[in-house]
């Protein structure tokens, strides 16, 4: 049949959720694998971290939408937490391929590479709700107030860091819609141009340092 | 994907990004 706007968006929730159908929100098998093969097992500290990301989402969630959508946003969560570790099994696969290793310790027991992770599967699981939403006309919904950069705030998540995600995800994630590749690469120009900037970012101590390093580390003259 | 711009070399990857290469 003609796709009419809200069929569109509501097809795009539906992908997303067959995309998700076979993909747990607990780690699969390979995952498992990968956790054993590490020099410091992080099983423990993702699944804690998991708990506790999830348990401020709904918080925040409810506050922004009302409290009688908590169940909404555990849903939201859940499809989330499958989106992240479905991602970061395709990612250690491409890793491991790239590097031939199969030891991702230092990775694993990062929790700002988990974190941003997170986040960007959330990312993509908010846009698409708040895409049906506005394609239904409700662009006054409490919704709207959960589009990016919404979910860096209720992770207390530097823009930068979400920022070192984006490129691998999508890489990683090839069922992604081109509509929501847009929309990642929209956050990521939006991080750039200004999000990024902000007083309190790791970017400017990271500037700082390379200033530091001084000009053997240039890597172009400013010619270039 | 001609939706997005894609900027990692190919010797770059999340790894190398959280400096964990």
């Amino acid at each position: 049949p003609p796709q009419t706007p809200i069929r569109a968006a509501m097809y795009s929730i539906q992908q997303l959720r067959g995309e998700l159908t076979s993909a747990s929100d607990q780690p699969s098998g390979n995952l498992i694998v990968y956790f054993k093969n590490c020099t410091v097992d992080p099983s423990e500290e993702i699944t804690k971290r998991v708990e506790q990301l999830g348990q401020i989402f709904c918080q925040k969630f409810a506050e922004a939408v009302g409290q009688r959508c908590e169940g909404l946003g555990k849903e939201r969560f859940t499809l989330g937490v499958q989106l992240y570790y479905k991602v970061m099994e395709s990612m250690l696969k491409s890793e491991e391929k790239r590097l031939s290793v199969q030891n991702f310790s230092k990775l694993l027991n990062n929790a700002t590479f988990h974190t941003s992770l997170l986040a960007c599967a959330l990312e993509v699981v908010m846009a698409t709700y708040v895409g049906n939403s506005l394609k239904n006309g409700n662009e006054n919904g409490n919704e709207t107030d959960l589009c990016f950069p919404w979910i860096l705030d209720v992770f207390q998540l530097y823009a930068f860091d979400f920022y070192k995600v984006i490129e691998s995800f999508i890489k990683a994630e090839p069922t992604l819609k081109h509509n929501m590749i847009e929309h990642l690469g929209r956050c990521e120009q939006q991080i750039m141009e200004s999000i990024a900037w902000k007083a309190d970012s790791p970017l400017f101590e990271l500037l700082r340092q390379s200033r530091e390093e001084g000009p053997g580390e240039q890597a172009e003259p400013p010619a270039t | 994907s001609p939706d997005y711009h894609f900027g990692l070399e190919e010797h770059e990857g999340i790894s190398e990004l959280f400096d964990c290469d």
